[in-house]
């Protein structure tokens, strides 16, 4: 996984 | 997706839609904060910074694409083609607090110290209260125009209908963030004077005027 980018919102 | 959220991105197209319309059809950006949308400018490109790294889906591509590229074409086209018909000397706000602020706020307050959440979570407190050049610009001049009015009202929905959202969510899937809740929630207050003045007087076809 990418270091911390887990936001799916915008 | 729920309806909250899908209406908020919604409304969020339809603001940087009106505005684009605004300075098209009146030839002129008056009335709209540089420092504002600069800040804007500079919300989505700190947070969209995965674009390349994180795929969601086309919706959230399309959208972080759109986002950044309409902010960045606002932002030049008002150095460049309609550099002459907003006044600077009405722009005042110090916005080296907010840049300032939403860095400590995101250094103190963050879920995780990597670079790119540390980006991300500086865009959430600059978001918050990127507004504020744009209010004062209005609270100076004591008016605005009504597509102005719909421009802001608009982007002022998005972010509250997102605390919906956070809510809805948190009910429904157990998901939480509580950093972009208190932002939103900073945000929506920060409009609280706007949409009272929105509802009570532009919804009923009078001009935007402050008391």
């Amino acid at each position: 996984a990418v270091e911390g980018a887990t936001h799916d919102e915008l | 997706m729920n309806v909250f959220r899908l209406v908020a991105d919604l409304m969020h197209l339809a603001s940087i839609l009106i505005l684009l319309l605004k300075i098209r059809k009146t030839r002129s950006a008056a009335g709209i904060s540089f420092k504002s949308q600069l800040l804007y400018l500079i919300v989505f490109v700190t947070r969209y910074l995965d674009l390349f790294t994180h795929w969601v889906s086309l919706y959230n591509t399309a959208m972080k694409v759109f986002f950044i590229a309409s902010s960045g074409y606002i932002v030049y086209q008002m150095q460049r083609r309609y550099r002459a018909t907003w006044d600077p000397a009405l722009d005042t706000f110090r916005i080296e607090f907010l840049l300032g602020g939403a860095a400590v706020m995101s250094l103190i307050f963050h879920t995780k110290f990597t670079f790119l959440e540390l980006f991300w979570t500086y865009s959430i407190w600059l978001e918050a209260v990127a507004i504020l050049p744009q209010l004062f610009q209005m609270s100076r001049t004591g008016e605005a125009e009504t597509i102005t009015a719909h421009y802001l009202f608009a982007l002022g929905a998005y972010r509250g209908l997102y605390v919906v959202n956070w809510i809805y969510r948190y009910a429904t899937e157990g998901y939480w963030e509580w950093i972009p809740f208190l932002a939103g929630m900073v945000q929506t207050v920060l409009y609280a004077d706007f949409f009272y003045v929105y509802f009570s007087r532009v919804m009923r076809g009078k001009k935007f005027e402050l008391p």
